[in-house]
């Protein structure tokens, strides 16, 4: 059956290009694969279109009943790509792209018509609510992972996150480390995600070829497919698809992060 | 009357330290100041009390009817702290707590009953929405300043919150640079504010005095009134101050900032 997994984490902390590279990487496996961008950034699925596509909130501005063919488009090896858009800021909640591209998907039948492999979704973590916490309360995604690197912010954010998902009864499935070159990193995001109930499934070292794949709207994965980063996302999309972890999730208060954090 | 400014910018930019080391610096001067922590993270006003102050959504679970001694707290050289709080992650809109500490704060009168210089309020800027739209929407503020670095994810960020308070008629009445050394950073962000129609109303060097003093819950104003750091806020301070900018706001759509950035 479908394995369908939500990507959370700070803004700009890179789940994109995770989503991006270990959808890539799925598809070279020869699995069926659809990407579902639900950060109103709405550029999770530049790397594997070559361009941005147009968002499904926008699309339904101009056309009330948008076919199929208008919101999902076919992008590297055939990967499925779609993005849900955000409104204009400051003209109601952020997240109701989310909740407007999931009901159009649901309505065409997208879920249940396809046999997908994978399904991915990429969600904007800096807070929970509202459409960001959609694909953990509904029938959407069975899995979770948070991308965080070591910084404070970054642990913070994941923190945060582990509470949304406690509450709305969603699984944590592991910690994505996409390092940046801190003192003792992995070190630090391991205990944390033991600490909180989790395991890191995938380390992701931080690399100008990821960055200047991604100056040409590609993923590593497709532009340097030899490449020691394109065979670590390889790895990471392995260790997702094998992934039998259930977490019992306990995140920390206030207080415990603080004091967690200060230990380094 | 009472200068009313809000400030936003990405998450982890640089709000609350800037917010705490302005303040501290504006009360140095004599002036009255409050300050209003309205991010979910509610550690504005730590290194201002040398604690974290309980928020005004907690309190107010506990507390049906709280006075203002059981949500407005002193700290530096009488400064006036308070912090709204946030909802637990998943349940509501993140926002909440910004909406119920105005409401609160507006009822127990202390917009009106007091002779603030100057007031203060540090916004979590990542989404505009909600509760986080208030201070720009309502009657609380005059003047809005954005947080920012040269980086990419956080210039994104405050032409995001730049469409908001255009969207919602405010005035954008400059750019902080906090500066994280990066390469032609200060021309970056001087270029990206003329673009979109304010200018760069200070400039802050990312510097480890700043944060060996908020380790130690202390501003770096407080800590090393002597430094050039502290200097440098004093500076930004009076530029604030005496700002009389009133922005002809035009941020740039999403093509526009993709092709500004290309050109760095
Ligand atoms: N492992 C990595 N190595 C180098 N650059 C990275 C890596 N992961 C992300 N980045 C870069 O960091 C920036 C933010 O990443 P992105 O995936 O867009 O973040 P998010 O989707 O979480 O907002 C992008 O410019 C991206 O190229
Ligand atoms: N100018 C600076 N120099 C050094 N560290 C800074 C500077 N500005 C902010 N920081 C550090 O960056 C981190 C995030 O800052 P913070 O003010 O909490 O961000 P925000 O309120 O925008 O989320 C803090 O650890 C803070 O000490
Ligand atoms: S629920 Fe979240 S995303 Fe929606 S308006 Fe509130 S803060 Fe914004
Ligand atoms: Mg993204
Ligand atoms: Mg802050």
């Amino acid at each position: 059956r479908t394995k369908r997994i939500a990507i959370y984490g700070k803004g700009g902390i890179g789940k994109s290009t995770t989503v991006a590279n270990v959808a890539a990487s799925f598809v070279n496996e020869g699995k069926s694969v659809m990407v579902i961008g639900c950060d109103p950034k709405a550029d999770t699925t530049r790397t594997l279109c070559g361009k941005r596509l147009p968002t499904i909130l926008n699309t339904i501005k101009n056309k009330k009943n948008p076919e199929l063919s208008d919101i999902i488009f076919m992008g590297y090896e055939n990967v499925l790509c779609t993005e849900s858009g955000g409104p204009e800021p400051g003209v109601g909640c952020a997240g109701r792209g989310v909740i407007v591209a999931m009901k159009l998907l649901d309505k065409l039948g997208v879920f249940t018509e396809n046999d997908f492999d994978v399904i991915i979704y990429d969600v904007l973590g800096d807070v929970v609510c509202g459409g960001f916490a959609v694909p953990l309360k509904e029938d959407f995604a069975d899995e979770v992972y948070i991308v965080s690197s070591g910084e404070y912010m970054s642990l913070y954010a994941a923190n945060n996150i582990s509470k949304g998902i406690k509450k709305l009864k969603g699984n944590l499935s592991g910690i994505i480390c996409n390092c940046k070159w801190i003192n003792n990193e992995k070190t630090i995001v391991n205990s944390f995600a033991k600490k909180i109930g989790t395991e890191v499934i995938g380390i992701i070292n931080r690399s100008e070829l990821i960055q200047s794949s991604e100056l040409e709207a590609k993923t590593v994965v497709e532009k340097y497919p030899d490449s020691q980063e394109s065979n670590n996302y390889s790895k990471v999309a392995k260790s997702i698809w094998n992934n039998e972890f259930v977490s019992s999730l306990n995140p920390m208060n206030d207080e415990e992060f603080e004091s967690f954090f200060k230990d380094y």
